[in-house]
């Protein structure tokens, strides 16, 4: 199994804290031993990306990461 | 625009508000009128009134605070989260948190505190977050001059509380919404190369078109040259040196990759065009005769890059010159041999070498449309 660099966990944490906050991903282990993200954190993903007008691909693209790393107001874009 | 679930509102058109404390980034006065002007945005496209309270409980409670703050919703410390409010309801419900951590401003310097306040007053009052790029509830912060609503953040609110009784309230400006790609009858501002990607202006927008990305990226032009004006009349790269121009009105600016140039805007005069031309409709540089044609109204010049100097011969006629072509540019672009010519909501692709149009097609068709 390779090992991933810094900068992709650090990618993925940016984004888990992210879909958390804003798009209600559940706490928990969101890594899988091949894609490091579930089905749940795709879900996630391609919900923030149809939100944002990107591809939606559900996976962590430069455009969805940059959008991630924007500031922005701390309200969830999606309803309790 | 959306609202929250249930469509929470405030149930009367009094609302009362308190600023709690206040940031040592601003004069206490700079804070009350960022404040202030933030409610009366609102109050001019709704029948709602805010009355500030100094004491007591009032439906909005406005404070600065960093990480926890008392409500279990941590700020995040510098950049990131900048400010949150609650939907309209009983006790927490409409109040409104801004990070301590950030600077504010009132300028473009830093954070601009209306500019914020006015999207959390939105949260406040009811509306959740628009995924218009252009609408002041966009969640990503950018900053902007002139009046900060757009269409879509007024009909939003409005489907709330209504509109405005007082005619005289009602004549606001709002901005339009972002510009649909696909929209059939969509033009172009401007359209240029940028190091392997195609930029495509229009409006305040700007439409990032990468090798490797499927759709296109959407962004605001100040969210990434604040100090480019809101319209960008045309552009064009000049890869031999990693320049990237920029015109609008009689002002031009330079980009090498994503950053502007020190010494710009300079006026588009100093490239030899005459005082009359107040605006370049187009512009494209043709790397096989080191030439950049700008286009205005009907007419067009060829500057040499090499030389830096305006060719002799010219202003010369677009019909004339380029047959079957419209008499206007609004944008154009040179790729793979041929040129690309935009007018409303045709393209134009136009074979140098042969001297002929040789497609027509929509302008939204170089979006994927």
């Amino acid at each position: 199994m390779p090992l991933s660099s810094p900068e992709e966990t650090d990618k993925w944490l940016l984004a888990e804290k992210y879909l958390r906050k804003f798009y209600h991903l559940q706490a928990g282990l969101q890594g899988t031993s091949t894609h490091r993200s579930s089905d749940a954190m795709q879900a996630k993903i391609r919900e923030m990306q149809s939100f944002f007008n990107l591809q939606v691909t559900g996976s962590l693209d430069a455009n969805t990461l940059e959008l991630m790393s924007m500031a922005r107001c701390g309200v969830p874009d999606v309803g309790e | 625009y959306n609202h929250f679930p249930r469509h929470l509102k405030w149930q009367n058109t009094n609302v009362t508000f308190r600023i709690v404390n206040y940031t040592p980034d601003l004069k206490k006065a700079d804070v009350d009128r960022a404040i202030r002007n933030a409610f009366n945005i609102w109050a001019d496209v709704t029948p709602l009134t805010f009355k500030k309270l100094h004491e007591g409980k009032a439906d909005i409670m406005i404070a600065f605070g960093t990480k926890e703050h008392g409500d279990f919703n941590p700020f995040d410390g510098p950049d990131g989260l900048l400010a949150h409010a609650y939907p309209p309801g009983r006790d927490i419900g409409g109040d409104t948190h801004f990070d301590e951590d950030e600077h504010w401003s009132k300028d473009s310097d830093a954070y601009n505190l209306f500019l914020v306040a006015t999207h959390e007053f939105g949260h406040a009052l009811g509306l959740s977050h628009s995924s218009d790029p252009g609408a002041l509830m966009y969640p990503v912060y950018s900053y902007s001059e002139g009046y900060p609503l757009s269409e879509d953040d007024i009909t939003g609110i409005q489907a709330l509380y209504g509109q405005c009784p007082n005619p005289n309230h009602r004549k606001v400006k709002p901005k339009p919404d972002a510009p649909n790609k696909c929209d059939p009858m969509l033009s172009f501002d401007a359209v240029t190369e940028l190091r392997g990607e195609t930029i495509i202006f229009k409006d305040r927008f700007y439409w990032r078109l990468h090798p490797q990305f499927a759709e296109p990226e959407q962004t605001l032009i100040k969210s990434t040259w604040p100090s480019l004006p809101n319209k960008v009349d045309a552009a064009y790269e000049y890869p031999e040196k990693d320049m990237v121009f920029i015109f609008s009105g009689i002002r031009m600016w330079a980009l090498n990759g994503y950053n502007l140039v020190e010494g710009y805007p300079k006026y588009i005069h100093k490239l030899g065009l005459p005082k009359t031309v107040r605006t370049v409709d187009a512009a494209v540089y043709i790397p096989d005769t080191g030439k950049t044609l700008l286009f205005s109204e009907e007419q067009f010049w060829s500057y040499d890059e090499k030389t830096n100097t305006m060719d002799s011969g010219f202003p010369r006629s677009i019909e004339m010159d380029f047959p079957g072509m419209a008499d206007e540019v609004d944008a154009a672009l040179y790729k793979h041999g041929y040129l690309h010519f935009f007018h409303e909501h045709t393209q134009f692709e136009y074979s140098y070498s042969a001297r002929k149009v040789i497609q027509i097609v929509r302008t939204n068709s170089f979006l994927n449309c």
